[in-house]
């Protein structure tokens, strides 16, 4: 969509293949349209826009006999350099066992992202236990104990009903007692302008140092990305991104506008509702539906 | 005068940028600021902001609904894709029309999702409703059929349903909607009566895919718009409203079972410009 949108800028210039300012203006402002229609923040659009158009208006791409393609190139580059490096989820630390918080806003995909994880886990010759430390919402640690066993999961249940600390704490002792080497804790969908429930996070985190704090989001989510991503990264220290819900047709520029302002990689998508609809990460994919 | 006009160009851009940031999307909110723009620099009215709240107040005032037909049970589905609070609405609607004077029953036809049935059953109990479920097997449209035929034993006259989240996306699932307000419509004349998409406030421009998909297969006529407790605003319904012409009609506003309310057009528009 992109392409096509400057190949009709491009080719009002009639004869002039060569680049002006002006003309890369026209094509940034296509840029920042496509952008804003795939959902990236609009504060996000602006600083990405204002970056593209330093490299744009260089010398070399203005005289290039191929400007459309040039700018379009940037613009891949600027994405992909965006979402980052991958880097290793669940390296060795040393550290037994290793804990992962999910946290996120409600109905996200924490859950499900959490048997996900476990299957993933297992599946590279890792003994995952599964915790879910939502004492909050109706039937949520049932849901986390049916994927499991569903899932042939192991999955901890403890006795405590009241502190999500507690709960947690609990999953860490037995991992220990039995021998798993990672404990992946599902915690209650929450809004990031909910003090009390934000404190809540602190006091698992205080209860179980995590290794790793992913961010579960939907793929589908808009502008408000960037405050809940924001302010979930303030409070808890997000150490990597999941994006769930990408088998969807949503364009997700939510996933551009979550890594600008927390500054970690998406190490998974999820791509459905089955256990093993968990992927790496793509970059390249991303950037890809991105642009239409 | 050259001063004014760029005062006002700078206003617009302001109000356009507060569109923006509440997901009513690049098209919409220049539709509004084009209808806006041009009354404005012909009248040289009252300021652009007032303009731009009328407009939208105009856009999401629906007409008032046409009395319910005497429908026994009424019917209402709750649809829309994946972890948008149908469950959750479910209950807290099921509790509304209660204390609006109704008798509701709530139907589980939700067959998929861990748990689901005990989520929706601890959201009945909550709200001293009546659930029924699948008796064996799990056909969406068999147990909805089983709900409306024990409505009519127990003398409720209003059925919620329950249904799984799902993406617009697959057609395999929406087509099994289809087949349920099939079912529905063969046992209640004009069922089912409400169809509420519940479009979760956080969503972007992919809310109003959904609606365009839902409302096609599924037929919805309404919409829920839940978790508008958060930051998000949910400014895509006022693109669908646009678009669509689907009203909203109910906010979520928390995760208790009372955090549902009518929707107020004049109060959504003032805490958008907040
Ligand atoms: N299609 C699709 N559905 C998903 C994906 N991930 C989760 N879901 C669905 O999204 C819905 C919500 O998932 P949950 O795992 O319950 O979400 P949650 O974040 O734990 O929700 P809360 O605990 O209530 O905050 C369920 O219907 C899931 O099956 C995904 O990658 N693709
Ligand atoms: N803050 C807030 N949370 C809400 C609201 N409505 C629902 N939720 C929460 O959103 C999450 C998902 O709600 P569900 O009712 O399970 O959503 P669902 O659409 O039935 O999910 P699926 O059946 O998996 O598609 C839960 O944690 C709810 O408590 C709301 O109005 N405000
Ligand atoms: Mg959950
Ligand atoms: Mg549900």
């Amino acid at each position: 969509v992109l392409g096509n949108r400057f190949r009709d800028i491009f080719a009002g210039i009639r004869g002039e293949v060569r680049l002006t300012p002006a003309a890369v203006e026209a094509a940034l402002r296509e840029i920042r349209l496509a952008l804003l229609e795939a959902d990236v923040n609009f504060k996000v659009v602006k600083a990405f826009v204002a970056r593209v158009r330093d490299r744009a208006v260089d010398r070399k791409v203005l005289d290039s006999l191929t400007p459309a393609q040039q700018v379009v190139g940037i613009v891949r580059d600027e994405l992909l350099a965006l979402f980052g490096k991958q880097r290793p989820v669940f390296g060795a630390t040393g550290r037994r066992p290793q804990v992962v918080l999910l946290i996120g806003l409600q109905g996200s995909g924490k859950t499900t992202t959490a048997a996900k994880l476990a299957h993933w886990l297992r599946r590279q010759g890792r003994r995952p236990l599964l915790v879910s430390v939502d004492v909050r919402r109706p039937a949520a640690v049932e849901q986390l104990a049916v994927l499991g066993s569903q899932a042939d999961l192991a999955v901890h249940d403890p006795a405590e009903r009241e502190s999500a600390a507690a709960r947690a704490r609990s999953a860490v002792e037995q991992a220990r007692a039995d021998g798993f080497d990672t404990v992946i804790v599902d915690t209650a969908g929450r809004l990031h302008v909910d003090d009390v429930l934000m404190s809540e996070l602190d006091e698992i985190a205080a209860a179980v140092d995590p290794t790793e704090r992913l961010y579960v989001a939907d793929a589908m989510t808009g502008q408000d990305a960037v405050k809940s991503a924001g302010e979930f990264h303030r409070r808890a220290a997000i150490t990597g991104i999941v994006l769930t819900k990408m088998d969807g047709d949503a364009r997700g520029g939510a996933a551009l506008s979550i890594v600008a302002v927390v500054g970690v990689p998406i190490v998974f998508s999820g791509c459905g509702e089955r256990l093993e609809d968990l992927e790496s990460f793509a970059p390249d994919r991303m950037v890809s539906r991105m642009l239409g | 005068n050259e001063g004014a006009a760029a005062d006002r160009r700078a206003t617009a851009d302001s109000i356009e940028e507060v569109l923006l940031e509440a997901d009513v999307g690049v098209a919409a909110a220049a539709r509004i600021m084009a209808g806006i723009d041009a009354e404005a620099a012909a009248a040289g009215g009252p300021p652009l902001r007032g303009r731009v709240r009328r407009e939208m107040l105009r856009i999401l005032s629906a007409p008032p609904p046409p009395p319910p037909v005497a429908a026994s049970p009424r019917v209402v589905l709750v649809v829309g894709v994946n972890g948008t609070g149908k469950t959750t609405t479910v209950g807290k609607l099921a509790a509304l029309l209660q204390r609006e004077g109704a008798r509701p029953l709530i139907c589980a036809a939700d067959t998929f999702r861990a748990a689901a049935i005990d989520q929706l059953a601890a959201w009945a109990q909550r709200a001293g409703v009546d659930m029924v479920k699948a008796r064996a097997g799990g056909d969406p449209a068999a147990i909805v059929y089983d709900a409306i035929d024990a409505a009519r034993a127990r003398g409720r006259d209003v059925v919620i349903v329950d249904t799984a989240g799902r993406l617009h996306t697959r057609s395999d699932l929406m087509a099994e909607l289809e087949k349920i307000r099939r079912v529905a419509s063969r046992a209640v004349a004009g069922a089912p009566h409400d169809v509420l998409l519940a479009l979760d406030a956080t969503v972007g421009q992919n809310g109003l895919v959904q609606a365009r998909q839902f409302l096609e297969r599924a037929g919805v006529n309404g919409i829920v718009l839940t978790k508008i407790d958060g930051t998000a605003k949910g400014g895509i319904a006022v693109a669908i409203a646009c678009e669509l012409g689907l009203p909203i009609r109910y906010v979520g506003v928390g995760e208790a079972l009372e955090d549902l309310l009518p929707f107020a057009p004049d109060a959504y528009v003032d805490a958008l410009f907040t």
